[in-house]
């Protein structure tokens, strides 16, 4: 959650900047924003009027470029290389970054293979410092590099925007979460109901074992 | 709020916490020992 | 709260000079009946018996005395080990204790050695003879004197720190009978020196204080001690311990059938009532000591269960 803390200013920055920049100023302002070493995250500049007036006009190619840093990866921006603005060196670095948090959302187990094709990177110790210097010290991911086996493992990924219709499943699956806690709640409060019912007939039982060896002792 | 969107996202996103088969095996493993030591502890008490 | 808690940390040079004139314990045997610890000492006396792993560590307490309340500021560690295996083994540190204490008067730190700390690992928190022997003397030259005792062992398996703090009777001194103290499981190789010396020395009650200061660092250690107790489980920690408890209990057994089926051969009811009684009670303890072994099991397995519901049953 560090990296949430140490954009939030910079986000707040760019919204304001953003409520007064149309056209070509709205475009360079994407084109800032894409190209920040330290900026994730791109929701809230996306939901703002100013930048989607963009739509049809003659920097629709940023308001795009602005989509595919918000939702997507160095793949996409390949395949549609074309349709979008070239990049920037920074631009270029981001996007790979924001690939790598992509990617380590949908597993826990990165091999080296898919990194290196999904970044078009061509060797191990390329893949290891971008990983290293690149993700891990900008708090976007945290890990393990297991060279042996060439894979990263990943303990932690920063969160990127949500994608149309990701909204659904993250409440379907917070909604099963709590109905997985309220259950075991209900069961360690039956379990203890149940301890507490053993142990009065236990303690039941042994007075009346008590009670009777009186008796015995008396009637001896 | 998107901050929090993405934040809940993350973490979401790390369950389950560890899925694995050695896991299972593991705590499989673990389960069976401490039932045989209640049993030996019940058995002691006999 | 505050002002309270930090008022703890000044030394009245005074004040304690004239307690020293005083010596109030000397005529109470049982005078002294709380210990205050300082959350940095006690840090510092579980890290460093952890450290010493499956051997007896030792160190000194500093601090002062408030009343019939001994107040433990600090602990340093000596650089001996094996406490049980050696009659004395502060002799060895004698040099670097008073080293020691003399660099700390010269950094302004006056508060004075009020007792020695030594590790237990795995046996429970109580005196030997050594120990006793150790802390008669230094009651006799050295007081305010406290012995504490931690077991590190114990600790990570309870989950919280196995601790004791004792001081021991004069020589020829009876006591009045004690309430019997929280039961222990005492390893059958130590269950000799346990019984015959817990006569001598009496334990007192613990409490624990911080400064603003330490209030402040552990609460941004927060987290970590979360994700160390989440992602930590006894079972998996503490797999030689258990394992050596139960063989100890095995052993234990074999002696309570040996001693039974001797017994038995001179015919059971030659035996006087109290033997029975004995062999009751030992078996009992056996008894009793096995449900607490599986007891603690229980609960490990208790925690990796709810776990696994409520870190693993959700597939995002």
């Amino acid at each position: 959650m560090e990296v949430e803390i140490k954009q939030a200013e910079l986000v707040e920055q760019f919204v304001v900047l953003a409520r007064s920049a149309r056209g070509r100023a709205a475009a360079e302002l994407i084109t800032h924003a894409t190209s920040h070493p330290s900026l994730f995250a791109f929701s809230e500049l996306l939901s703002l009027p100013h930048i989607l007036e963009l739509q049809g006009t003659e920097h629709a190619g940023s308001l795009e470029l602005l989509r595919l840093f918000a939702h997507g990866t160095w793949t996409e921006y390949k395949n549609n290389i074309h349709e979008l603005p070239p990049l920037q060196p920074q631009q270029e670095l981001k996007l790979k970054q924001l690939t790598v948090m992509t990617l380590a959302e949908t597993a826990k187990v990165l091999q080296y293979d898919l990194l290196m094709q999904q970044l078009d990177v061509s060797n191990v110790r390329e893949l290891e410092d971008l990983l290293i210097n690149d993700c891990m010290y900008a708090g976007i991911v945290r890990g393990k590099l297991d060279q042996r086996r060439r894979c990263f493992e990943v303990q932690f990924a920063a969160g990127r925007d949500l994608r149309p219709g990701q909204l659904e499943n993250m409440i379907s699956t917070l909604a099963t979460w709590l109905g997985n806690t309220e259950n075991l709640l209900l069961t360690i409060q039956e379990k203890i109901k149940w301890a507490d019912s053993m142990s009065d007939i236990d303690r039941k039982h042994k007075k009346e074992v008590e009670d009777k060896a009186e008796e015995l002792r008396k009637s001896i | 709020e998107h901050s929090l969107l993405r934040q809940i996202s993350s973490l979401v996103r790390r369950l389950p916490a560890i899925d694995s088969t050695k896991f299972q095996d593991d705590f499989l493993m673990e389960y069976n020992d401490t039932l045989l030591m209640t049993y030996l502890a019940t058995i002691t008490k006999c | 709260a505050v002002a309270d808690a930090d008022a703890m940390y000044q030394y009245d040079e005074v004040a304690q000079a004239g307690i020293q004139q005083q010596k109030p314990w000397v005529d109470v045997p049982h005078y002294f009946k709380n210990v205050k610890i300082s959350a940095l000492a006690l840090l510092k006396m579980v890290v460093h018996a952890r450290s010493g792993g499956t051997i007896e560590v030792m160190g000194l307490m500093q601090g002062k005395t408030d009343g019939d309340t001994i107040i433990i500021m600090d602990a340093f560690a000596l650089p001996v080990e094996g406490t049980e295996t050696r009659v004395n083994a502060q002799a060895d540190a004698y040099e670097y204790m008073v080293q020691y204490a003399q660099t700390n008067k010269q950094v302004g730190r006056l508060e004075n050695v009020v007792g020695w700390y030594h590790s237990h690992p795995g046996y429970g928190c109580w005196l030997s003879g050594i120990d006793v022997s150790t802390q008669m003397l230094n009651q006799q030259y050295q007081e305010p004197f406290l012995a504490v005792v931690i077991d590190p062992t114990r600790t990570v398996s309870a989950g919280k720190v196995e601790i004791g703090a004792f001081r021991t009777y004069p020589m020829d001194y009876k006591p009045p009978d004690e309430p019997p103290s929280e039961y222990q499981t005492i390893p059958l190789n130590k269950i000799e020196d346990f019984g015959v010396h817990y006569k001598q020395y009496y334990s007192l009650d613990i409490t624990y204080f911080k400064s603003t200061l330490d209030s402040h660092l552990l609460d941004l250690l927060w987290n970590k001690y979360w994700v160390n107790t989440l992602s930590s489980s006894p079972l998996l920690g503490n797999r030689d311990y258990v394992a050596g408890q139960v063989s100890d209990l095995a052993e234990k057994l074999e002696q309570a059938e040996t001693q039974l089926a001797h017994s038995g051969r001179i015919g059971g009811f030659f035996m006087p009532p109290q033997r029975k009684k004995e062999e009751e009670s030992q078996l009992a303890k056996i008894t009793r000591d096995s449900s607490k072994i599986t007891v603690e099991q229980v609960h490990g397995l208790m925690s990796q269960v709810i776990k696994d519901i409520l870190f693993n049953s959700v597939t995002s």
